[in-house]
């Protein structure tokens, strides 16, 4: 059947935040008085990611690195403290 | 980045519950093996216990499970996680039990997810480099292959130390499989010039024609960006390799990846349902490259750059005798060299027929 891109783009994006938010957050800084908004945008995120996997740092989402977030893995985060 | 150990070198673990997609025994042994890979490497000692909190709980589990901040995503996606060393949840391993778990390479081996966690639960965080079992992404190779990198052994053992030195205690690291054995196999063989080079798993063996005594290397010396496991290479009429895993190759110049690989086999004329590469060998006399998948065989054109049409063929229309799935073949002083397991063909392809059997090692002076 033929897909519907606008749906898989959908797909994509929720995949790709969910990724970044699951192994990609900064852990909270245990020093931190009081809340703070995690300031570190989906980019840089995504930049982090494509830098430890070897791929080209561009923070800009290409299959590439679309292909690398599919691929089955560990649930531990790739960054921060795994606590 | 390592985290601070465990502060004893006794460590116990329980195996909580079981997979229905293995039997028991097949999971104890995997997660004992697992355990293994560790302790050969380390002081570490790991003891089994039935019953109570053991520092290593081991348990299957489905998107919420039991008190786990972390939940699982169902089939694929996330496989497995761990926490590191410490009280309560520290240590502990999850399987997703949404997973396909296995003693081989389909689905998702126990062993290697295995003992993967359980670097985790020793201190260990995840590696960038993607010949480390630390690696996040899972990577099937072969069970019979040692799997720590050695970036996976330089992180545990700067957390735990090296194994006592009294060989006749502990077994010494395994190594590559024996080449002389007899149900010896390659994934892929190749000539470079006057060499031939065998592939297997994450080793290479070079032969030369006037050395009796094969060079053994880890492919990752050669080609440190190529992944272990190629399941084709062939050299081509322009003085290179070309390596093959999955739906991905890589041209090879000496030591050197070219720019812009591993690219998709596609681009080489493929259809997009083709996934992998079984076998290839270019014919020096021709300029035509075949390519072996299951039990056909496709045309490739050096000179023009092209797949040619009307292909694939059954392989044995071609090359009479040669009826069995190719491992891996070779073409040298004319004569074409297939692999199949533990056995090989010499072929004439000028008489079109089989001149004898051989054994597969039988390049190596066993």
């Amino acid at each position: 059947l033929p897909t519907h891109p606008e749906k898989d783009n959908e797909g994509d994006a929720k995949l790709v935040q969910n990724y970044l938010n699951k192994f990609y957050a900064v852990e909270p800084d245990p020093n931190q008085l009081g809340w703070k908004i995690n300031s570190e945008s989906g980019s840089e995120k995504l930049q982090k990611m494509q830098q430890f996997f070897g791929l080209k740092v561009t923070g800009k989402l290409d299959n590439e690195t679309l292909e690398m977030m599919k691929k089955p893995r560990c649930g531990v985060p790739d960054v921060g403290l795994y606590g | 980045f390592t985290l601070p150990g465990w502060k004893k070198n006794k460590l116990t673990y329980r195996i909580v519950n079981y997979t229905p997609d293995m039997s028991k025994e097949d999971v104890d042994k995997a997660i004992e093996e697992a355990f293994k890979v560790w302790s050969v490497v380390t002081p570490l000692i790991f003891t089994r216990i039935h019953k109570g909190i053991a520092d290593i709980m081991i348990a299957f589990g489905t998107r919420v499970h039991g008190h786990c901040p972390r939940y699982f995503d169902g089939p694929l996606g996330v496989l497995a996680h761990a926490f590191p060393p410490g009280n309560g949840l520290g240590g502990d391993v999850h399987f997703d039990e949404d997973e396909d778990w296995t003693t081989g390479s389909s689905g998702f081996n126990l062993f290697l997810v295995a003992a993967h966690e359980f670097g985790h639960a020793l201190g260990l965080s995840h590696s960038k480099d993607q010949r480390a079992l630390m690696f996040p992404n899972y990577a099937y190779i072969s069970p019979s292959e040692f799997p720590l990198s050695p970036d996976d052994i330089s992180g545990i053992q700067s957390i735990y130390g090296s194994p006592p030195n009294a060989p006749d205690e502990r077994p010494t690291t395994p190594t590559s499989p024996k080449i002389c054995g007899s149900q010896m196999s390659f994934d892929a063989i190749t000539t470079l010039r006057r060499e031939v080079i065998f592939l297997k798993g994450r080793h290479l063996w070079r032969v030369y024609p006037d050395n009796p005594e094969a060079e053994r290397e880890l492919i990752s010396v050669f080609w440190p960006n190529v992944t272990p496991g190629i399941e084709a290479a062939y050299e081509n009429t322009k003085d290179q390799i070309l390596l093959f895993k999955g739906n991905k190759f890589w041209i090879v110049s000496g030591y050197q990846v070219l720019l812009g690989y591993p690219k998709s086999i596609n681009t080489l004329g493929f259809p997009k349902g083709v996934k992998k590469v079984d076998a290839a060998v270019c014919n020096k006399n021709t300029g035509k490259t075949d390519f072996f998948i299951g039990d056909k065989y496709w045309r490739f054109d050096e000179n023009s750059q092209s797949m040619e049409k009307g292909y694939p063929r059954p392989t044995v229309n071609e090359f009479p005798g040669i009826s069995q799935r190719v491992d891996a073949v070779f073409q040298q002083k004319g004569l074409f060299y297939f692999f199949h397991g533990s056995k090989q063909w010499e072929f004439d392809p000028l008489a079109k027929k089989v001149i004898r059997e051989m054994k597969s090692n039988s390049w190596f002076n066993c």
